[in-house]
C-alpha cells in the first residue's frame, strides 16, 4: 500500500 | 531518507536563516507578513505535538525542535522588538488570515486520517502550511518592490517543497510505501502557489532587473 500513514517527513 | 528529502529540508531550514539574518543584520522586517509567520509557528506547534510521543530520529527530533524555536523567535522579533517591529508594514499585511484558519481547521475536522486530537491537528497543520504562504505573496505583490533577502526567502521555501514533491516520486520508485496521501495532495496545492512568484523570479534574474510582482 502506497499510502501507509508513514509519518517520517517534516 | 533521500538526498531530494535532505536538500529539502536544508532549503527549508536556509529559508528561515535568510530571514533570520535579514531580520538581525537590518534590525527591519520590512516587506514580511507577519500573519505569514504567525501562521508558520502555527503549522509548526500543530504538527510536532507528537515530539515527545513519536520518535523518529534524532535528526527528525532535532529539526522539529528547530523550525518550532525560530519561528516562534522570528514572531517575538516582529510583534515585540523594539526596533523591529517599527519595519513592520502593518498596512500591507491585510490578508485575512483567520478565515484561512478556520476554513483548515474545519477542513481537518472533516479529511482527516483518524479523529484523534493529534490527526486532526496534524492535517490542519499540512492544510494549513499549504496556504500559509499567500498573506506574504499578497504583501509582496501590493508593496510592488521586493529587497534582495525577502526575495531569497520566498524563493528557498519554494525550492523546499518543490524538491519535496521530487522526493516523493524519488520514493515512489524506490520505496513501496512512504507516507500520507494528505501531505501529496496538500504539497502538491502548496507548490503550484509559488510557480508565479518563480516565473516573475526569473524574469528579474534574467533581465538583471529588480524584482517585481505585478499587482
Amino acid at each position: 500500500k502506497l499510502f501507509d500513514g508513514t509519518k517520517d517527513e517534516l | 531518507m533521500n538526498i531530494f528529502r535532505f536538500a529539502g529540508d536544508m532549503t527549508h531550514l536556509i529559508s528561515i536563516l535568510i530571514l533570520l539574518l535579514k531580520i538581525y543584520a537590518t534590525k527591519s522586517c520590512a516587506g514580511i507578513s507577519l500573519k505569514t509567520q504567525e501562521l508558520y509557528a502555527l503549522v509548526f506547534l500543530t504538527r510536532y505535538l507528537d515530539l515527545f510521543t513519536d520518535y523518529v530520529s534524532l535528526y527528525n527530533t532535532v529539526m522539529k525542535i528547530v523550525f518550532i524555536a525560530s519561528s516562534l523567535a522570528i514572531v517575538w522579533c516582529m510583534r515585540r522588538h523594539p526596533l523591529v517591529r517599527r519595519s513592520y508594514d502593518k498596512d500591507l499585511d491585510t490578508f485575512r488570515h483567520q478565515y484561512v484558519v478556520l476554513a483548515c481547521f474545519v477542513l481537518a475536522l472533516l479529511l482527516n486520517e483518524k479523529f484523534t486530537i493529534q490527526e486532526v491537528f496534524w492535517a490542519f497543520s499540512i492544510y494549513l502550511e499549504a496556504v500559509a504562504i499567500l498573506p506574504q505573496l499578497v504583501l509582496l505583490q501590493r508593496s510592488g518592490n521586493v529587497d534582495n533577502l525577502t526575495g531569497q526567502y520566498v524563493l528557498f521555501l519554494g525550492a523546499y517543497r518543490g524538491l519535496y514533491i521530487i522526493n516523493w516520486i524519488y520514493r515512489y520508485f524506490t520505496e513501496d510505501h512512504f507516507t500520507r496521501w494528505i501531505a501529496c495532495v496538500s504539497g502538491l496545492v502548496q507548490t503550484g502557489l509559488y510557480a508565479d512568484f518563480f516565473y516573475y523570479y526569473y524574469l528579474s534574474w534574467k533581465t538583471n532587473t529588480k524584482l517585481k510582482l505585478p499587482a
